[in-house]
């Protein structure tokens, strides 16, 4: 037999808001546009059993039985990003050359496990 | 640290972090199309656009840049009274990775003129753009490398700015060996003196690197 936890909400694993500030990882001079951006992060569960809104793989799926099963010798899966979007960033390059370029994969969008 | 961080850098396709010296100012263009696509919350997932196209140029890409000319003026021991301007025009293309794929480049010269509107009343003034495609040993004259014509354009105004597609001379620029750069000459005018001053040029290149390029649609 199983043993189920029920999970609070917030818990659950779910994209959590991350500003991302140039002039905090010393990138100021050289970034002209933008100062900062709204990168997020995931975090949170992946409970048993899992919920169809939590983007799960099947592999999830499965390691959330084991787990639920075996909780010393399995862990509960991860909460990853899922979708992410890009953003352009204008800056100068190392020859002093003004380059707009578009990043993919710079914002999550949202998580899974 | 540090090694994080230089990992991170690579992936923008910098070697290090930058350090502006003297930092050019950023060209009204680049301003509109960055603004433009903060204003879009999520570019990609528009209908029917790729986040690798630039829709500004309607060419693929997905880098822009602005080279400053890093060419001289060539100042010829043997004046010729007809030619008012000649200058060398280079723009260094090492940033490029070598996985890039040049997809446009446009010239643009502009005349920072406020003092005269017409350069020489009555007496267009002759623009012409020449592509280096032999290298040439000092004291040798203008004429005896080879070079190609690529642009011949009459003009009057000084103030006047103008916009070159030079795609094909800038796909070869990407093999090191063969970037010569250009030559300008404005001939004609008697007013022209000293319009070099006044002269700025700059080359806006469109490019592509494939493995930033992902495409968008989802997996059925």
């Amino acid at each position: 037999s199983t043993y189920y936890v029920p999970t609070g909400a917030s818990n659950i694993c779910k994209p959590r808001r991350l500003y991302i500030s140039f002039r905090d990882v010393g990138w100021e001079d050289w970034i002209i546009a933008p100062q900062g951006y709204l990168a997020n992060y995931c975090l949170g569960e992946c409970p048993f059993p899992l919920a169809e809104d939590l983007n799960s793989t099947n592999h999830a799926i499965l390691q959330t039985v084991v787990h639920s099963l075996d909780p010393e010798g399995t862990p509960q899966p991860c909460c990853v990003p899922v979708r992410l979007s890009p953003i352009s960033i204008l800056y100068y390059d190392n020859d002093d050359n003004v380059v707009l370029r578009h990043y993919e994969d710079m914002v999550v969008d949202e998580c899974g496990c | 640290l540090q090694r994080q961080e230089s990992l991170v850098l690579k992936s923008l396709g910098l070697t290090a972090r930058p350090s502006p010296r003297s930092p050019p100012p950023v060209p009204h263009l680049l301003w509109k199309m960055f603004h433009k696509r903060a204003n879009l919350s999520s570019p990609a997932s528009e209908e029917g656009k790729t986040p690798c196209w630039v829709e500004e140029f309607r060419v693929p890409g997905n880098i822009i840049r602005v080279f400053p000319d890093q060419g001289q003026f060539i100042h010829s021991d043997k004046p010729r009274s007809w030619l008012c301007l000649q200058k060398r025009l280079y723009f260094n293309f090492s940033t490029l990775d070598k996985g890039e794929q040049v997809t446009m480049a446009q010239l643009q010269i502009h005349f920072h003129h406020n003092q005269y509107q017409v350069a020489s009343p009555g007496h267009p003034l002759e623009l012409s753009l020449y592509q280096a495609t032999q290298a040439a040993l000092r004291g040798m004259s203008s004429h005896a490398y080879s070079r190609k014509l690529l642009v011949e354009q009459s003009f009057i105004h000084l103030h006047k700015s103008f916009v070159f597609n030079l795609t094909e001379a800038a796909k070869m620029w990407q093999t090191p060996a063969r970037n010569l750069g250009l030559v300008l000459e404005i001939a004609g005018g008697k007013l022209c003196s000293g319009a070099d001053s006044f002269l700025d040029t700059s080359l806006l290149v469109v490019s592509l690197a494939h493995r930033q390029c992902r495409s968008t649609r989802k997996r059925r």
